[in-house]
């Protein structure tokens, strides 16, 4: 059984367009936990680029309104990523 | 091994049992040897498909560089599968198996991928402990020494790009280094196989410089995902590394290249984010289906361009 519940997780993308908006990622990343699934770390990230992120379910609120401050373009990509690890099993190959 | 599926998401302690079974089944098209030990002191096996025949060139395939990339180890057992349920049967894998061997490991970081079963499904690098350090684990496809820790990497033991202490400090890139060198006179193509975005990528990462056959290699690299694609229209971008999606140091495609194998591809599978690490089991066997296909041109591609 997996030690984490990741109950209410979400994962983000998001597409950073100038530098400011890439700042704005790197903020969110030195003030929380923030697990880069594309790029794989925010060092790596550029404008233009298709980020993905996870984000740990007390955050995502946050983190929702500083995207939408800051007008980065961005969407939820799996809203509940406990759902999304259960639905992962979903084979009825036996 | 009766718990395994082809279809279904494999445990470690599954996937070592069915590596016992596949080669018992299949002797004498399938070997199974030991390359190393994990840090936790896990064996990591290595199966050898191919009929025995003198002089033989080789394809050496990793998968699951990555603990969370699930998708990755699937492929592996999947390919192994088809070898030896297709043997004799397609003209394509036939002649392949006749006429080459295929080194297939199965998981490289299969401590991380144990943990990802029991403890954090998210976990993405090894499990070793870092001197000075609370953070655990270090990249591995940021540990092998093309230009190491260069570009695209941290040297924060807490970051998941992190490059470890020292190239190849890490017991399972050490082992799969070791391998690879000890059998570079045979070893004529190096795959590796991760999971997320859909890109069929090759050197470089870590320099934005293109190999010398890079024409060569975006000519396989675009008819191989033409392949891919004509099964289920799976849309993938190819092409080198660092310009394609960004530069990323101490990766072992790059690695491998510059040893000398110059037919390198890094295959990153489905999806592009509707599912990420979380692929539902149900799209393995498209997933892996069209996968095959691309694996099986870039095999044919080497066999005829010796």
């Amino acid at each position: 059984l997996q030690d984490h519940s990741f109950d209410g997780q979400k994962v983000f993308r998001v597409l950073p367009q100038n530098d400011e908006q890439v700042e704005i990622l790197n903020f969110l990343a030195s003030i929380m936990e923030v697990d880069f699934w594309q790029p794989d770390s925010v060092t790596l990230v550029r404008p233009n680029m298709q980020v993905d992120f996870r984000i740990e379910a007390e955050k995502s609120f946050e983190v929702e309104d500083l995207l939408k401050e800051s007008g980065m373009e961005y969407q939820v990509l799996i809203d509940n990523l406990q759902a999304a690890m259960d639905a992962q099993f979903d084979s009825k190959a036996r | 091994t009766a718990s395994h599926s082809y279809e279904k998401y494999n445990n470690w302690d599954t996937i070592a049992a069915w590596t016992a079974d596949i080669a018992a089944q299949n002797p004498d098209l399938v070997s199974r040897s030991v390359i190393g030990e994990t840090y936790e002191g896990r064996p990591m096996y290595l199966l050898k498909m191919g009929k025995s025949a003198p002089n033989k060139k080789a394809i050496f395939m990793d998968c699951g560089f990555h603990a969370r990339e699930w998708i990755s180890p699937a492929f592996c057992q999947w390919f192994v599968k088809e070898a030896v349920e297709t043997y004799g049967k397609d003209t394509v894998m036939t002649t392949l198996l006749d006429k080459l061997d295929f080194y297939v490991l199965p998981i490289v970081n299969i401590d991380g991928y144990v943990y990802t079963w029991t403890n954090d499904r998210m976990w993405r690098k090894t499990r070793s402990k870092n001197p000075g350090s609370i953070c655990i684990g270090t990249d591995p496809n940021r540990n092998l020494d093309a230009g190491w820790c260069t570009l695209g990497a941290s040297t924060s033991p807490c970051s998941s790009t992190y490059c470890g202490s020292a190239p190849e400090s890490e017991k399972e890139t050490k082992a799969l280094a070791d391998f690879i060198r000890g059998h570079l006179s045979t070893i004529k193509a190096y795959l590796t196989i991760h999971s997320y975005s859909q890109l069929l990528l090759f050197p470089y990462s870590y320099t934005y410089d293109l190999p010398p056959n890079y024409q060569e290699l975006n000519s396989i690299a675009k008819a191989a995902s033409k392949e891919l694609a004509s099964l289920h229209n799976t849309r993938y971008t190819y092409g080198p590394g660092a310009k394609t999606i960004y530069p990323a140091a101490g990766g072992s495609d790059d690695w491998a290249y510059d040893q000398g194998i110059k037919y390198s591809f890094t295959f990153e599978l489905r999806d592009t984010g509707r599912y990420g690490f979380l692929l539902p089991e149900s799209q393995i066997k498209p997933t892996c289906e069209e996968t095959l296909l691309a694996v099986k041109y870039i095999a044919n591609y080497v066999l005829e361009h010796p």
